[in-house]
């Protein structure tokens, strides 16, 4: 029986908010996989987000690729970004989070796959958020593509709007709002 | 070059097959 092998490797990481911590040190790598059965036993075996408490994350980006924007893999990109009210926590937010997964680990973008990074989820009492990576804020039509296709994969309503930001401007926002780079 | 692309319906049967 052979495994199949994904066409890439990708590292799962978790996040847990102590702040008795320095911030790097809340970001753990739980492991790597490079086959579609890996990734079953991986998933499987962990927590679904639902049941992670307020302020951690789980990350899951390419090997090599760390989770946050001073990676040179991701200071020039940016991420679409899917903010939940908080009654999907229950309803939607593992199920949007596995198809998320899907979509990487399957390159459900197709040759535009090279400019993903990875994605994000966010367990936030005002909110929760998944957010798909990409490398170039500056590649519109592959941006552009990755945020209807992603819209789709998900089985978004097409009146609803979501936007892309860029690191850059995520980072030194000046008030809570930060501006969207392309809106799908 | 070629690129391994698997649909969501494939991955979903990978992970009920034994």
């Amino acid at each position: 029986y052979m495994k199949h092998p994904l066409q890439n490797r990708w590292g799962l990481w978790f996040y847990k908010n102590d702040k008795s911590k320095m911030w790097q040190d809340n970001l753990r790598l739980i492991t790597k996989f490079d086959t579609v059965e890996d990734f079953w036993a991986l998933y499987n075996n962990i927590q679904p987000p639902s049941k992670l408490s307020s302020g951690c994350d789980y990350s899951m980006f390419k090997d090599g690729i760390e989770p946050m924007w001073e990676d040179r893999s991701n200071k020039c990109g940016g991420r679409w970004l899917i903010t939940l009210a908080k009654q999907h926590r229950r309803t939607e937010l593992d199920h949007f989070w596995l198809e998320t997964l899907l979509c990487l680990i399957g390159e459900g973008f197709g040759s535009f796959s090279r400019d993903i990074c990875g994605s994000v989820i966010n367990i936030r009492a005002k909110g929760d958020k998944i957010a798909i990576w990409t490398s170039n804020a500056e590649n519109c039509e592959t941006v552009t593509y990755i945020g209807k296709k992603y819209k789709e994969s998900l089985g978004l309503p097409q009146k609803l709007v979501i936007g892309y930001q860029a690191h850059a401007d995520t980072a030194t926002k000046s008030n809570s709002i930060t501006k969207n780079k392309f809106v799908v | 070059g070629t690129r391994i692309i698997y649909d969501r319906k494939f991955l979903l049967d990978c992970r009920s097959s034994p």
